[in-house]
């Protein structure tokens, strides 16, 4: 298993 | 008044706190966020897995798989007020708690931190949010903490 890309979506905060 | 506005901590992982305090009367109404990161799905098996049912995760090519991170927040409200001395005409036993506020309907005692500006509430320092470098300073640290976690699990 190769984790390829994380990302974090904030858009609780807006 | 040192208490309003909204003070932001941190655990040193995965929560931020954020405390707003608004004026109500004698006391004050505070509003408490507890903001985490949740993986929006489930992580693979760091091994690989026959059951596709427990690896809901974004499979792309290669066994490789994205994560996506959702910040999430439980918000309450409670309150906050003045400690008074029982002997109020002591200047010592009001000196006493000029820097302490009776937290969560007095479950708790809330710190201020004079020389820094800050507040401390079971053991967590609380900064004025001044800028929203602040909070996101923080949720840098947040995310740092989940890549590492993601390193040592893969």
């Amino acid at each position: 298993v190769i984790i390829d890309k994380i990302t974090f979506d904030d858009s609780i905060l807006t | 008044n040192k208490y309003l506005g909204t003070w932001v901590g941190y655990d040193g992982n995965n929560v931020m706190y954020r405390i707003t305090f608004q004026e109500n009367g004698k006391e004050y109404m505070v509003t408490e966020d507890k903001l985490f990161y949740k993986s929006e799905k489930n992580y693979p098996s760091p091994h690989g897995t026959l059951f596709p049912s427990i690896d809901d995760s974004v499979k792309q090519t290669n066994n490789t798989y994205n994560i996506n991170f959702i910040l999430q927040k439980d918000s309450r409200t409670t309150t906050a007020r003045e400690i008074t001395p029982q002997n109020e005409k002591d200047d010592k036993e009001k000196d006493k708690y000029k820097n302490q506020l009776s937290y969560d309907e007095g479950r708790t005692i809330i710190r201020y931190i004079e020389k820094d500006n800050t507040l401390l509430i079971n053991g967590i320092r609380y900064k004025k949010e001044t800028s929203p470098d602040v909070t996101n300073d923080i949720l840098k640290q947040m995310q740092n903490a989940k890549r590492i976690e993601l390193e040592t699990k893969f």
